[in-house]
């Protein structure tokens, strides 16, 4: 019985809004110990990504710039219902280790990570 | 048949010698599309880890220091014949997404990260 995202994600989940800069999203990455930091419109729909990987990388061009040029716009994300080996694959596919989980009006609901998808198998046994 | 750690790292990592700078660091991690970078000694053994996360953190804080004073020194690591599902217990209680594999002398022969442990699920089906 392969379990469904809504079994696994963390409902629990930090984003930020599109006018915000790096360093807001440093500190808030920092703050909640997690990588993945979904970006929200006025209106609360997902628009992008940024994560510590985007943050590492302004540090080695020694490039900051606003956050909306920064994220990633084409985010790969998940829903409710969706069978985790699904997710999974789209991880590999993408070489990302975390997905946004969004409603049909693009709200940020959950987050599913690889680390998610790996305490399954800690769980074995 | 619970795979082994062998059976699912990846062979091919990158390291860091202590003496480099947090922007190496940075430019190695955007060069390779990873996220957790051993750092290891003048003779190979590994001493610590810089992540993009702790990179982010020194935005946040805007504190900038040598690589020896932000990486991690108590590193998480694993061996070549742990069953994976040892190896995803130890990534839940540490909150961590990726263990440096070593072998009796510390030297760093692979990486297993919450990605490569999510592949399993992503086969299956
Ligand atoms: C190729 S990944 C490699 C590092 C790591 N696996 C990760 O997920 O960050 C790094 C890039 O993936 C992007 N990324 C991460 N999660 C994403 C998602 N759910 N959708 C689209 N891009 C994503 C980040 O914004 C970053 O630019
Ligand atoms: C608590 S984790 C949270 C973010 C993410 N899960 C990760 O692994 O980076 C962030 C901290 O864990 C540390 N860390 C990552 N992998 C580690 C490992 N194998 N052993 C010890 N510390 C590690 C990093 O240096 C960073 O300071």
């Amino acid at each position: 019985e392969t379990p469904l995202v809504k079994d696994v994600m963390s409902r629990k989940v930090t984003t930020i809004k599109k006018g915000k800069s790096i360093e807001d999203a440093a500190k808030l990455i920092m703050k909640g110990q997690f990588t993945h930091l979904p970006v929200i419109s006025e209106d609360d729909r997902l628009i992008g990504i940024i994560t510590a990987w985007d943050i590492s990388k302004a540090v080695a061009q020694a490039k900051y710039d606003k956050l909306d040029r920064t994220m990633t716009r084409r985010v790969i994300t998940a829903t409710l219902d969706e069978p985790i080996d699904v997710t999974a694959r789209k991880l590999e596919k993408y070489n990302i280790s975390a997905l946004p989980v969004i409603d049909k009006n693009r709200k940020v609901i959950g987050m599913i990570t690889s680390d998610d998808i790996s305490k399954l198998i800690a769980k074995r046994r």
